[in-house]
């Protein structure tokens, strides 16, 4: 999706 | 990359030296109330995706850090709860809370519960030491645990600076998080002073004391 960074981090 | 996993395991140490500090002293004392519940508040906002995480590194991780901040609240509430002094915790955490909800509801990435939830729970985190901080100040020592505890917590969100730094160069997309970023460089700076003392006093050998 853009502009919706992918939540891969704590 | 390797400023990432140092962060996260500075992340882990620190509740790990808080939940050592407590059992070996069996004392809460030192620690604000607040600040924990905060932080369980974080992780509760920010960990909603928990079942649909993919990575069992990431999985993992979420479970410690949910289990132990439950462990945590268990043991100043109840287990030690009489050397919890609510008299020192005195910050009105209303601020916080309002100002992690305004900037959640005003910059979300995407008006969707968990988008929503998960910008609160990075706002919130950024400022959430600050009761703890401002107990430090009313009572102007630290045991050397507390002080290792405050420190290992920041330098989990400093150690991400780097990581962002070295994500954004390494990663084809070169995709910047603008909300974690923001919070993130906030969060360091509110600790800024914290490691100053922390530099010049406990790790030459002398005691946490404000000037």
């Amino acid at each position: 999706e853009p502009g919706v960074p992918i939540k891969d981090e704590l | 990359n390797i400023f990432r996993v140092l962060g996260d395991f500075s992340h882990l140490a620190s509740i790990f030296i808080l939940l050592h500090k407590i059992q070996q002293l069996k004392s809460c004392s030192g620690i604000s109330f607040k600040s924990q519940v905060l932080y369980m508040l974080v992780y509760i906002t920010r960990y909603l995706d928990l079942p649909w995480t993919s990575s069992p590194y990431n999985f993992i991780f979420k479970v410690l850090f949910i289990s132990s901040e439950l462990y945590i609240i268990y043991l100043m509430a109840r287990a030690y709860k009489p050397t919890n002094d609510p008299n020192l915790d005195t910050f009105h955490v209303e601020f916080l809370l309002g100002f992690a909800g305004l900037l959640a509801l005003l910059f979300p990435y995407k008006y969707t519960i968990l988008e929503v939830f998960w910008a609160f729970s990075i706002w919130l985190e950024s400022v959430a030491i600050l009761p703890q901080l401002f107990m430090l100040q009313r009572t102007g020592e630290a045991e050397a645990m507390t002080a290792h505890y405050i420190a290992a917590l920041g330098m989990y969100r400093a150690l991400y600076i780097p990581n962002w730094i070295y994500r954004y160069f390494s990663e084809p997309t070169h995709k910047v998080d603008t909300i974690a970023v923001t919070a993130g460089i906030l969060q360091t700076i509110l600790y800024s002073d914290f490691f100053w003392i922390y530099y010049t006093k406990v790790m030459r050998g002398e005691k946490f004391k404000l000037p």
